[in-house]
């Protein structure tokens, strides 16, 4: 554990945190993505299996256990609770989630977890946690999307994204700061290449946060 | 053994 990887997962329950308290606060659910939250849940789920066969430390797994339960928190919030529920726009969130980031993601991860592992070495756990890393490197996308349809971004709508994307910006740190600093540290490719594609998802939204910020002004998104 | 990566981050 280092300081960076701590500052990354406390960015991201921090940012789970704005987002149940802004749906709370507001009653509406507008701006708000919940497929990119099913998307989320996916990942914490297939990725947090070794929850039931490793166990790493008491951190560790609290945090797992925080994130699934919270993200499905949100989706219950957003998709069950009035009058929240009657705030939310299906229409505006439709990214079809199925085909263009479930099932493609399941593809690449059983051919790179064949690549890597041959048959003799193969594991359900382990391509299901392959499947995470690539599906969560997009799972921001429908939220984007929502984002640029609504154009005008909420304080805090803004604020639960940007420390969505600061935390895997953060875990790049940390693996900068591990390589250096640890002996018999190894690298993982498929893990570098997704965290520096998820946080190049954000960088156009990253741009305009700061611009907003600055200028004190009201955050809009250009056409 | 984890190939791809370390399972202990989140």
């Amino acid at each position: 554990m280092n300081i960076f990887r701590l500052a990354g997962d406390m960015s991201h329950v921090f940012s789970i945190l704005v987002l149940l308290l802004r749906l709370r606060v507001a009653k509406n659910a507008q701006g708000i993505s919940v497929r990119t939250h099913e998307l989320f849940l996916i990942v914490f789920l297939t990725r947090y299996l070794d929850l039931f066969t490793t166990f790493y430390s008491l951190y560790n797994s609290i945090m797992k256990i925080l994130y699934i339960v919270s993200t499905a928190s949100i989706i219950y919030t957003i998709k069950f609770q009035e009058p929240i529920k009657s705030t939310y726009d299906k229409s505006q969130d439709s990214f079809l989630y199925w085909q263009f980031a479930v099932a493609p993601c399941a593809v690449l991860a059983s051919v790179t977890h064949l690549i890597g592992s041959g048959i003799s070495g193969f594991s359900f756990i382990e391509l299901l946690w392959t499947f995470s890393i690539y599906l969560e490197s997009i799972a921001i996308l429908p939220q984007l999307i929502v984002l640029q349809r609504y154009r005008e971004v909420e304080n805090l709508t803004g604020n639960y994204i940007f420390f969505m994307g600061a935390y895997r910006f953060l875990y790049i740190l940390n693996w900068i700061y591990r390589a250096n600093f640890e002996a018999h540290y190894q690298h993982h490719w498929v893990v570098y290449i997704c965290g520096v594609l998820q946080t190049l998802l954000y960088v156009d939204f990253f741009y305009y946060y700061f611009k907003s910020k600055k200028s004190g002004g009201r955050f809009t998104l250009p056409t | 053994n984890p190939v791809f990566g370390d399972h202990d981050e989140l």
